[in-house]
């Protein structure tokens, strides 16, 4: 991490991400909702700097069959 | 197991469409566990660096699998004014660099671009009042930034809760500033003849007064942010010195031979302008070391590489917030991992009160343009920039270099992987999902 949070801990369980079917969205009672374009691009963007790279060299679903 | 999503919650005003400010809320806590992963935050601003450092936990394997540990995280910056200063006067940047820029800058939670925007060499700001400004000023016709420019590049930013600074330096620095505003500068003489030189903006006028007074009404509306820098470093006197109007209105204010006095008429003036217009100022240590009258609330910059630390000391003893850019000029380019000096520097070790040591609000990381345009300012900024980001962002206590150098070198892979044509640190290699 970059820079170093303030308080970190991370554990050794691992959790495996599936592109095709990982949503970032708001919580049902956050203050910001749907209308709020400047979370929403944020996620677009974030979800393609995690995987933008994979959906254009991967395919879609390949993922899925396992 | 899987992780299914991650749920971001906001739970005070959230901001959506507003501008960052020096009290944005950046502060959020992350919590990764299975199937649901949550980020909350008191405003967007913090949602964003959470995001953020989200999608630094995310991994992918050489398969190509993507994991991520179960982890929990609190987080919240150590300084809030935390800036890159950009120079478009020695070299016009591209928009699309100013924006790459802005990208860099959120992957490491950097939250002002101080846009050094006009200088001597040239006048890129497209002015709506003073149009001959920039038509007379800039490189070309092409080489400006009209009001559409400065629009994207300010929401650009703030989509990414980057504050925007705008620096019209004066009364020194402005000798583009007289292709485009006739009088607004000093006629230099040689004795007591007139030549072809101008100098610093002429104090002395009237007319001076009322160009800033429209201009900065200008700049008050263009610009959202609370802050404007008004520069006022370097004023050299010479010519001021020359010419037999300024010789007279010295002696009609009773300055004597201390130009400083002149420099500071003209400071305080400026000051007052931006004061009615309901804005604060920024400016560097020049003008709090030639003692001039500030308003409480004005953020005094610290450049000077000498004793900057006590520079601190003395700025915060008389109350002034400051910042500090001393120790992270990164235009100043050497051989080696000139990171670690900037890594190192640390912004509280001076001889001070508590209450002095929170005046310091933070620093920026300076690329002046004399040598930088957009075929290198990206490599040169970044990951040099992104030492200066850790020490302004993280505790105090972050000091490890072998640490950082690791946690550095793979964070320069990411950058790259994102588009950041980041330099290496040393020698080494990203792995090919990093598209080098």
């Amino acid at each position: 991490l970059w820079p170093m949070p303030r308080s970190v801990q991370v554990f050794p369980r691992l959790l495996y991400i599936s592109p095709e079917n990982f949503q970032i969205d708001n919580s049902p009672n956050s203050t910001a909702g749907p209308s709020c374009s400047l979370l929403l691009e944020a996620f677009r963007r974030y979800y393609n700097y995690m995987f933008g790279f994979y959906k254009r060299h991967h395919g879609p679903a390949k993922f899925q069959d396992k | 197991p899987q992780l299914e999503k991650l749920l971001v919650f906001i739970n005070l005003e959230p901001q959506c469409d507003a501008f960052p400010s020096l009290s944005s809320d950046e502060s959020y806590s992350l919590l990764v566990q299975e199937p649901v992963a949550f980020l909350k935050a008191n405003e967007v601003w913090g949602a964003l660096r959470g995001l953020e450092t989200f999608s630094q936990l995310v991994y992918q394997d050489p398969y190509g699998t993507f994991t991520i540990n179960e982890s929990t995280i609190a987080d919240s910056p150590r300084f809030p004014h935390r800036g890159i200063l950009i120079d478009t006067s020695r070299h016009y940047l591209p928009v699309k660099t100013i924006f790459k820029t802005l990208d860099a800058m959120a992957f490491n939670k950097f939250n002002v671009l101080h846009w050094h925007i006009v200088d001597d060499q040239s006048f890129p700001y497209q002015s709506i009042t003073f149009p001959e400004l920039s038509n007379k000023g800039s490189y070309s016709l092409s080489h400006v930034y009209t009001p559409s420019d400065i629009h994207t590049v300010l929401e650009y930013a703030r989509l990414r809760g980057i504050r925007v600074i705008p620096e019209f330096d004066s009364p020194g620095h402005t000798q583009s500033w007289g292709k485009g505003q006739k009088n607004l500068l000093t006629p230099c003489f040689s004795q007591k003849i007139r030549i072809q030189k101008v100098g610093p903006v002429d104090p002395s006028l009237n007319t001076t007064y009322v160009f800033f007074d429209t201009f900065f009404k200008e700049i008050s509306r263009v610009f959202p942010d609370q802050f404007i820098h008004l520069g006022g470093d370097e004023v050299e006197f010479e010519c001021w010195a020359s010419n037999p109007n300024i010789q007279n209105f010295m002696k009609k204010k009773g300055f004597g031979n201390n130009f400083k006095r002149l420099e500071s008429f003209y400071i305080k003036k400026i000051l007052d302008i931006i004061t009615s217009l309901k804005k604060s100022s920024i400016v560097w240590q020049d003008v709090f070391d030639d003692q001039v009258e500030l308003q409480p609330g004005t953020v005094v910059e610290v450049w000077k590489s000498e004793y900057y630390l006590n520079e601190l000391a003395q700025v915060t003893a008389s109350g002034f917030p400051t910042i500090l850019s001393a120790p992270w000029y990164l235009d100043l380019i050497s051989y080696g991992q000139d990171w670690r000096n900037y890594y190192i520097a640390e912004p509280l070790n001076f001889e001070g009160s508590e209450k002095q040591k929170q005046l310091v609000i933070g620093g920026e990381a300076c690329l002046w343009g004399e040598y930088v345009d957009a075929t290198n300012l990206i490599p040169r900024l970044w990951p040099r920039a992104s030492a200066v980001g850790e020490r302004l962002w993280s505790p105090r206590i972050v000091t490890n270099l072998e640490n950082a150098y690791r946690r550095l070198a793979v964070h320069r892979c990411r950058m790259v992987s994102r588009g950041i044509a980041a330099q290496p640190l040393f020698t080494g290699y990203c792995n090919y999902e990093n598209k080098m």
